[in-house]
């Protein structure tokens, strides 16, 4: 039997929701959202995942979890991942991975507000949202139809990408939704054998950043081959490094 | 005096459209696209690039260029770059390029509409289309209501940026549009002061993308600091290396 949709909304008990952004693409949102859950996990907090990206899901990869989902008595069932956190992705819903979702802003809306509304989160401390790039349909029904408390913005040190994440932090004062912090990845590469620092991206703009948003410089990440290959073999769990647990404090 | 809408179509004469494509953000598609639009123009082609990331405009930067744009009798009169590639962008609209676009679908789909039919592109050989992450508003309006010829595909080594790339590839085959290759990019960093060879983001995907893309690996672009830095110094045009002229033929 299908619950009529938003019954779980009734179910749920969602104290705090915190999404994550940047408006540019690639800068590693779906990495920091699965790092700040790892860690909010490991900490005991009953922690849920929703990934925003409609068109171009990557978290359950991240996590190494594959559809489908199962239907309970109030909604649909999110997986759980091995450290018990909730999530839920348009991935986990299509018939394969493969499939591209061709599909319009309202279409876009209206999943959103059904991985919201339409899903057992039960009771959560934090719900993390992984938001897609861009500030369009997505974004905007999260802002406008969630109670998000706060954002996490990630940049890198590209001036391209600084000039993008600006755009989003000025969306994030118009829409008078809270910045908690910027987390700067693909900071640095310190190489293996020679223990040099190359900056490849360039010279960090996080200073600038933090100033336009009114909010602190949480974190600065490197650019570790490591990390690539625990995301790629669906284990961001195990990922540790410097500083990160202290974050979530 | 403001022209009619669509005047400019009847003015302009554009041969052939290229669209540059990923599904997945941070690839370095505004990248892929001021590279091969500046490799065109040095083989004196008539080249023009429409950035459709109408939310995310970073090519105006990668070219060094800012608005306002003039309007001209027939329409919009596009910027010129330093080696004569004719540009348009949302950026180049904008008071300020700190302004986050926040626009639904509708609005996104008749933006980029006007991007084409608006703009007075003149005699054109190419017109690039850098396009947005994602398969939604913007990349469906380009695929179906513009005349493109072909497709760019641009991923990285990670299996998350192949599976969503996938998607795109998946896209094309259902809206019928021809793939006319495949770019890898960020595939190695060769560090300057040991000469060895880092897989940062792991070991090369394009083979099966290749396959199923039915469609060759055209190149594979290393991670370079110089690139970052020209990108970042609006320098694209200055960008060389080996086999991208060749690229072009
Ligand atoms: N600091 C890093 N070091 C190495 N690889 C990274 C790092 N940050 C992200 N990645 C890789 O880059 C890819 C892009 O990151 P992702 O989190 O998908 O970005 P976004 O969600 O912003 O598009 C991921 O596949 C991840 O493996
Ligand atoms: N091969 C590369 N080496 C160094 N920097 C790169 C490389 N490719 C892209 N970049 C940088 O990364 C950023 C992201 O690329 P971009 O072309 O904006 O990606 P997309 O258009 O797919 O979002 C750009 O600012 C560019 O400076």
């Amino acid at each position: 039997p299908t619950p009529k949709p938003g019954t779980a909304e009734e179910y749920n008990n969602v104290k705090n929701v915190i999404a994550v952004m940047s408006g540019k693409g690639g800068v590693g949102k779906s990495l920091v959202t699965g790092l700040l859950a790892s860690a909010l996990a490991r900490k005991n907090f009953k922690v849920g995942v929703l990934d925003a990206d409609i068109t171009g899901p990557s978290i359950p990869m991240l996590f190494g979890l594959h559809g489908p989902v199962a239907v309970g008595e109030f909604g649909i069932k999110p997986l759980e991942s091995r450290t018990g956190i909730k999530i839920i992705s348009m991935n986990l819903l299509l018939p394969s991975e493969d499939q591209p979702v061709i599909w319009r802003g309202p279409l876009v809306s209206q999943g959103i507000r059904q991985l919201w509304g339409d899903v057992m989160w039960g009771d959560l401390d934090t719900l993390l949202i992984d938001l897609p790039p861009g500030t369009s349909d997505a974004t905007l029904t999260i802002m406008q139809s969630l109670p998000v408390s706060g954002l996490v913005m990630v940049t890198t040190p590209q001036s391209l990408a600084s000039m993008v994440v600006t755009k989003a932090i000025n969306m994030a004062h118009i829409t008078k939704v809270d910045i908690i912090g910027i987390i700067e990845n693909m900071a640095y590469f310190d190489c293996p054998d020679n223990g040099q620092r190359y900056y490849i991206f360039g010279r960090s703009h996080s200073a600038v950043l933090s100033e336009n948003a009114k909010a602190p410089l949480l974190a600065q990440f490197p650019i570790d081959p490591n990390i690539s290959s625990y995301c790629d073999a669906g284990n961001v769990e195990d990922i540790r490094f410097d500083g990160l647990d202290a974050l979530v404090d």
